[in-house]
């Protein structure tokens, strides 16, 4: 299947979104 | 978010009144996005851990251990580095680890991540990525590349060294197969 891929600044984002 | 894996988050307190296995604890697992920062928000940083200690972060299933099968012939990246580097350094090549291993940065050999462990150690503190048994030395050098340049480091800094030497030494210092 496919692989899900997260490039770090939107990890970054992430971290603060509620 | 989805994520690519499951991932299980390990804690090892050293208590050398127990057998090394005792000392070492499954905390959650997670599998996506939100959950990742809900527990990275929730947890100590390394740099807080008191000496001894080590997280781990692996794929759901496989235990942070040379003796698990996926780890057995495989080996590890491993960046050390001195106290004096700890704040610094220490909890932003972790997190920056961690998020090569969520995000899947490795591609299509992320399938040969196993997952990451740092020890909070007196002397030099340890971070490492874990692979299973590559099918070449390319792929091997093709993880440690892509590491390094996650990590933002200087050259020669990141070493690889095989499970198997390690779980064989004695004294002497575990070499490196390959220095990036």
């Amino acid at each position: 299947g496919t692989r899900i891929i997260y490039d770090r600044k939107f990890l970054l984002e992430c971290k603060n979104s509620p | 978010h989805p994520l690519n894996s499951r991932w299980a988050l390990w804690f090892f307190k050293n208590d050398r009144s127990r057998a090394w296995r005792d000392n070492l604890q499954l905390v959650t697992t997670f599998d996506t996005v939100e959950d990742f920062w809900a527990l990275y928000n929730h947890i100590q940083l390394p740099s807080k851990l008191s000496s001894g200690c080590d997280y781990a972060v692996f794929k759901d299933g496989i235990q942070p251990m040379w003796e698990d099968s996926r780890n057995k012939k495989g080996g590890r990246w491993l960046v050390s580095f001195s106290r004096q580097g700890r704040y610094s350094e220490l909890d932003r090549l972790w997190l920056e680890t961690l998020l090569c291993l969520i995000g899947e940065s490795f591609e299509e050999q992320s399938r040969a991540v196993c997952g990451a462990v740092v020890n909070i150690r007196t002397k030099r503190d340890k971070i490492a990525l874990w692979m299973r048994e590559m099918e070449s030395q390319a792929a091997v050098l093709h993880i440690g590349r892509v590491y390094k340049e996650c990590l933002d480091l200087p050259t020669k800094t990141i070493g690889y060294q095989v499970h198997a030497d390690a779980a064989t030494r004695s004294n002497s210092p575990v070499k490196h197969k390959f220095v990036l």
